[in-house]
């Protein structure tokens, strides 16, 4: 199973449709100050099921949906989608290619889509388990956030090792 | 299961040690549970000693010591349990020259059969990467991703 | 007493707002106490918005942005109460070129009647330096403190 | 009032005796993680009076104090002094140069001196009252800390402004 893109429209500074493409190896990801990185990190966050608010340095969970700025009106909806290379199956599923999609409203609940047919987040948590990817996860280390696992306490801990496939 | 989470762990808390003395150049690093008969009560001690240090208590680390102290038991969880991709949010803001090395021989290796993706300000950690992506605002509060090419476009790994 | 502090506080307040509109070069930046009248239990909000962009709450902003405002926030201070010097211990870690310049900008003007002690891994702010002092260790675990010559030396500040 | 010397001789890595002179403008301290950057930085917040262990990084008062290395027994004692140029007298006190040293012994409390005669702490905080030195004072920013006035409460933040003079 292996990353292949990831797109982004209307989730925080991304007001126009995004795609990030990725093919093994190391990807460095660079740029000013406020400029957008960790909120790409936060969209691939959010796509795989992170439901923390506080995770997503935001306060409501509508507060990801892109609002606006001094020319533009604030968007109503967002959506993320990250794509995977499935030909090894590690995935569970018939596909060769899986996309995952997820798409917000302003006023309203979340929408999560499997190769764009509808589902329950429940059902992205199953087809992720094992992989590592879950909210979680040590796979993804936010800015600033290297050090949480030496200041947290013991039982704290733990949540690192039941992600572990 | 008990039995699986034990042995999970135990693979990870030598990695951990493995790993460490390599960041270090030396030193000892160690992880326990507090109470591994008791899976949801359990808790995990970190115990780490810098080369030619006394132990300490992990506060009185330095933000290098600890910044690598946390990616040692970041990399041995990777080890033990691959995932298809890492990312990871300028996590050597707080290192050192010698310490960025250090840290960039390890991301190399364990990128070889993944998908590391850094976002850095750091050069000598750009100088790692087979790709870059420039994230600007041509228009103030919108970003956009532009594929930055890279000076020596160094060979795509063969993907496994 | 209440007057004081209140006066003292709206001299901050001026002061908050020109700092941060020339660290970010443009933008608002706004504190203002929650309970002016009672001196012992008030609390001190505070809303920015980066030019060009929508106000958010503070946790939405950058690393970077994060720390240019509470810098903005010191720097007012120190402007309203200086102190025989400034201590900041990698206050510069988060941030990009352009923002290591405008920060050295401001910091060499408060510096010029004052102390100020910068610890950094940064190259472009070590070029600001009157002195500078590495920290080693020849022996492990036992720091010592050599003065480093600087290439090309400025002239100290004349002392007032 | 300037700051003209620190001298540290057995508080955390500093097991040999180590002075700091200073002279005005910008002072850039640098060094491998973990050579003693920082440390320096908490001798300073320590001999201005700084009480709270979590700020000094550390559990106990005594864990201050030189705890050895691979070759060298831990010391028993911990001492850092700090001196000013008082020839304009902000301080109130006849001296036209101030020195405040602090002491600490592995079982005992810590003592205090203001030009070699013992004082009590209080004298140490009364003494430096106004300069904008005391433990909470904005003119000392520990790592990693920049950003702990945005993200304390608002009423955390009142403290910040209680220092200035
Ligand atoms: N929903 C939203 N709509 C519009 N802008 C938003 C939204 N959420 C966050 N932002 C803006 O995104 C910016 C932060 O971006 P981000 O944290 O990705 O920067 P960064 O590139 O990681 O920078 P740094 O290098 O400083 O860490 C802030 O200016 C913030 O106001
Ligand atoms: N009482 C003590 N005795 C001996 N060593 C100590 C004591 N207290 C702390 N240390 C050691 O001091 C080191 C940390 O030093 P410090 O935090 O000053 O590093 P630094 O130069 O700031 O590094 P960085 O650039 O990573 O921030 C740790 O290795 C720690 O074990
Ligand atoms: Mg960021
Ligand atoms: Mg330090």
């Amino acid at each position: 199973m292996k990353l292949k893109k990831i797109k982004a429209f209307g989730f925080k500074t991304f007001a126009e449709p995004t795609t990030v493409e990725f093919g093994g190896g190391i990807t460095a990801i660079v740029g000013p100050n406020g400029s957008g990185k960790s909120n790409l990190v936060d969209a691939i966050r959010w796509v795989l099921g992170e439901t923390s608010t506080r995770s997503l340095r935001s306060g409501k969970l509508e507060d990801v949906i892109f609002a606006g700025n001094d020319k533009r009106k604030p968007l109503g909806l967002a959506e993320v989608s990250i794509t995977f290379d499935n030909s090894d199956h590690t995935l569970l599923i018939e596909y060769g290619e899986v996309e995952i999609t997820r798409r917000a409203y302003r006023a309203g609940e979340s929408e999560y889509f499997i190769n764009r047919s509808q589902v329950r987040l429940r059902d992205v948590h199953d087809l992720l388990m094992g992989t590592g990817l879950g909210p979680g996860s040590y796979a993804i280390v936010s800015q600033g956030q290297i050090d949480a696992v030496l200041t947290s306490k013991p039982a704290e801990r733990r949540a690192l090792f039941e992600e572990t496939a | 299961t008990q039995a699986q989470f034990n042995e999970i762990f135990d693979r990870v808390a030598r990695e951990f040690s493995a790993v460490y003395s390599r960041l270090f150049e030396g030193g000892t690093a160690r992880i326990w549970q507090t109470n591994p008969e008791n899976l949801s009560e359990t808790g995990i001690e970190i115990a780490v000693q810098p080369p030619g240090k006394k132990q300490m208590p992990l506060p009185a680390l330095s933000g290098g010591e600890q910044a690598m102290t946390a990616a040692a038991l970041i990399f041995a969880l990777i080890k033990v349990s691959p995932s298809p991709f890492y990312l990871l949010d300028e996590v050597d803001a707080a290192l050192d020259d010698a310490n960025v090395e250090r840290f960039s021989a390890m991301v190399r290796e364990l990128a070889s059969d993944s998908e590391m993706i850094l976002v850095t300000h750091n050069k000598k950690t750009m100088e790692l990467a087979n790709r870059m992506y420039g994230v600007t605002m041509t228009e103030s509060g919108i970003s956009s991703i532009i594929s930055a090419e890279l000076t020596a476009r160094r060979p795509e790994p063969a993907l496994a």
